[in-house]
């Protein structure tokens, strides 16, 4: 069944977080959202943020993501 | 660091302010921006000269969504500003977004903060995993000195201390939940969650969730000090209750509640009790218990008055405790007192401990 509009929205916040902080790579939406990469980079994201590391997009991964932050990356060069 | 440590090659570095936010006085951002700069010159052999027109190393701009850089911002909240690491061009440029509320309290998104992190990535600073480094990615309002040892250390690598370096005092690493030395400051109940205080920060723990989650204490009450010595939660009134020092706050979940702070003697303390050391409400009888160096009040809420016969001695009341508690809570029955890196749990039915255990393992460690 499709996704409840509230948990897209989700989806597409956490794929964006990633992108620009993380370096996840771009690609098709709802393509990564299980796969390896996703999976990989948001475990890198619980780990810097000393959340539980689970790869998963959780209330507690989701709640920080949310939060006002700066615009660098965590990882990696800023050019 | 950034990948291959940018820094800048000398220690002489040109800034230029090159518009303004008119959220505030042109003189409180050139002064929130000195005073960034001088939380770095601090601690480095680091000098900022101020240029007002031309090309200086770090220029500093306002700007909105997409504003030259192919890095946009994106309106309120969210991403509040960015910098490039040291180098030509854009290397070292900071820019601000526009579209944020700037102040210079802690209403808003406090510009002086911002400005501090952002100038230490113009420096050559990446990101901190600590919490309570100034360079941690996460927005928050704090007070007294910014920097962390984190911090100084980071930009000490790359510049190295400054020669005339006054004493700072720089915030203390992180508290980790495993440490095994750990001690906690004040525990109590708010709403079903159990809330651990220890220095700056404190750790949210649920039934549900199997990991705390540490956050800031300024994060969410802006208005409660830095160092927390007790705290209680009165579920009848649901407030709970914070000591430091000779003052109390009382929350109503994360609010303050008015008429907040008052001293802690108006609960009855002699006045020669500077600072409690633990409270617990203990709701099957109505009481709270108050601990300070050896000695223990009890407090009845139903008439705020303090029950006569006190202060009692804790170590021939509570055997097995030791004579000093560092923080308490009331759980199933069972008080858990915590003194140094021990946990005790004492069952009040039958006024004895029941299990001793480290600190940590109420943290699930």
């Amino acid at each position: 069944l499709p996704l409840q509009s509230g948990d897209k929205d989700n989806w597409l916040l956490a794929e964006k977080y990633l992108r620009r902080f993380y370096g996840l790579p771009a690609g098709l939406q709802g393509r990564q959202r299980s796969s390896g990469p996703f999976e990989t980079k948001m475990e890198e994201m619980q780990r810097f943020f000393k959340l539980k590391v689970t790869g998963k997009l959780d209330d507690n991964t989701l709640e920080l993501m949310k939060q006002a932050r700066c615009g660098v990356p965590d990882i990696g060069e800023y050019n | 660091h950034f990948p291959r440590h940018p820094k800048w090659p000398n220690n002489n570095i040109t800034f230029r302010i090159v518009n303004y936010t008119p959220d505030l006085k042109k003189s409180d951002v050139d002064r929130a921006i000195r005073n960034a700069l001088n939380v770095w010159t601090d601690v480095t052999p680091l000098t900022f000269k101020k240029l007002h027109e031309g090309i200086a190393d770090i220029m500093i701009s306002f700007g909105s969504k997409e504003h030259g850089d192919y890095n946009p911002f994106d309106g309120p909240n969210g991403l509040l500003a960015h910098a490039y690491p040291p180098g030509q061009g854009i290397g070292g440029d900071t820019h601000f977004d526009e579209e944020e509320n700037w102040t210079i309290d802690s209403s808003a998104y406090n510009l002086f903060f911002v400005a501090a992190h952002e100038l230490g990535h113009a420096l050559g600073m990446s990101h901190s995993t600590d919490a309570g480094a100034l360079m941690y990615p996460v927005y928050s309002y704090t007070t007294g000195y910014p920097l962390s040892e984190d911090d100084i250390e980071g930009i000490q690598a790359l510049y190295g201390p400054n020669p005339n370096q006054r004493k700072v005092k720089p915030k203390p690493d992180t508290p980790d939940k495993c440490d095994p030395m750990l001690t906690f400051d004040a525990v109590t109940e708010l709403r079903g969650e159990t809330i651990i205080f220890k220095d700056r920060f404190y750790w949210r723990l649920h039934l549900q969730m199997p990991e705390p989650v540490q956050t800031l204490i300024k994060s969410t009450w802006p208005s409660i000090p830095n160092k927390v010595d007790a705290a209680y939660e009165y579920p009848e009134k649901d407030l709970v209750i914070i000591f430091s020092g000779i003052r109390m706050w009382a929350l109503n979940g994360y609010n303050l509640v008015d008429g907040y702070p008052k001293y802690i003697h108006k609960l009855g303390f002699p006045k020669k009790v500077r600072e409690i050391d633990a409270a617990v409400h203990i709701g099957d009888t109505g009481k709270t218990l108050f601990f300070a160096d050896e000695k223990y009040w009890s407090y009845d809420e139903a008439t705020g008055t303090m029950d006569s016969g006190y202060p009692r001695s804790i170590e021939e009341d509570f055997p097995g405790m030791g004579d000093e508690v560092d923080a308490a809570v009331y759980r199933y029955g069972y008080l858990n007192f915590f003194h140094d890196q021990m946990q005790y749990e004492y069952s009040y039915t039958y006024r004895k401990v029941i299990r001793i255990m480290r600190t940590n393992s109420f943290l699930n460690c």
